[in-house]
C-alpha cells in the first residue's frame, strides 16, 4: 500500500467521522442529504459482499467493518433519531436517475459477469454520483453548514488521493482496474466545483454560500 | 492487467 492509497483512507474515514459527529453533536441532521447517505449505504454494502468470501488483511476487514458500520448509523440518525430535524423539503434529487443507469451499466460493462463482480462494479459506479443529491441540496439551499463543507472535502480529497494511487500502480506494479480509474475520475470531476468555492471561501473563514 | 483480482482497495 503507497501513501496516496493511505492518506485516502484516512481522509475517507475522516469525512464518515466528521458527518457522523457533526450530527450526534448538534442534535440535527440539517442540510445532510439522506439520499445521498442511503446511496454510499448501498454502496458499501454492495461492495464490501467479500467480506465473507475473501480475507485480505486486518487493516482491510477493519476498514470496512467501520465503513459500513458509520454508514448504517449514519442513515439511522437522519431517517430515525433525528428524523424531525431532517431537511427532506429540500433533499428531492431523484435517485432513481442514478440507480437505474449505474445498475444497468454495472451489467453490461464489468471484469466478470458473476453475481459479485457486477455487485462490485455497480458499487464503483454508484459511489462515483452518489454525492449528487448532497451538491443538489447544497446548491438548492444555496449554502452549507462549514463543518459540512469540512466533511464534502474530505470525502473529494479521498477519491483524488485514490487517483494518485492509481498512478502510482500503474507506474511501480504495472496493475490498473479500468472501471475504477474512470469511475474514480467522474467522481472528483464531480467534486471540482466544491473545491474551488472550499479554498476560496471556505478556508478563508467565510460560510459557503453560493450567489443568488 | 485490467482483469479481476482480489479487491485489496476499499
Amino acid at each position: 500500500m503507497n501513501l496516496f492509497r493511505f492518506l485516502g483512507d484516512l481522509s475517507h474515514l475522516l469525512a464518515i467521522i466528521l458527518l457522523l459527529l457533526k450530527i450526534w453533536k448538534s442534535r440535527s441532521c440539517a442540510g445532510i442529504s439522506g439520499k445521498s447517505q442511503v446511496l454510499f449505504a448501498v454502496v458499501f454494502t454492495a461492495r464490501y459482499l467479500d467480506l465473507f468470501t475473501n480475507y485480505i488483511s486486518l487493516y482491510n476487514t477493519c476498514m470496512k467493518v467501520v465503513y459500513i458500520a458509520c454508514s448504517f448509523t449514519t442513515v439511522w440518525l437522519i431517517y430515525s433519531k433525528f428524523k424531525a430535524t431532517y431537511d427532506g423539503n429540500h433533499d428531492t434529487f431523484r435517485v432513481e436517475f442514478l440507480v437505474v443507469p449505474t445498475a444497468i451499466l454495472a451489467f453490461l460493462v464489468n471484469h466478470d459477469f458473476t453475481p459479485l463482480e457486477i455487485l462490485w462494479t455497480f458499487s464503483i459506479y454508484l459511489e462515483s454520483v452518489a454525492i449528487l443529491p448532497q451538491l443538489f441540496m447544497v446548491s438548492k439551499t444555496g449554502e452549507a453548514e462549514t463543518i459540512t463543507s469540512h466533511y464534502l472535502f474530505a470525502l473529494g480529497v479521498y477519491r483524488t488521493l485514490y487517483l494518485f494511487n492509481w498512478i502510482w500502480r500503474y507506474h511501480f506494479e504495472g496493475f490498473f482496474d479500468l472501471i475504477a480509474i474512470v469511475a474514480g475520475l467522474v467522481q472528483t470531476v464531480l467534486y471540482c466545483d466544491f473545491f474551488y468555492l472550499y479554498i476560496t471561501k471556505v478556508l478563508k473563514g467565510k460560510k459557503l454560500s453560493l450567489p443568488a | 492487467d485490467s482483469e479481476s483480482k482480489p479487491k485489496d482497495e476499499l
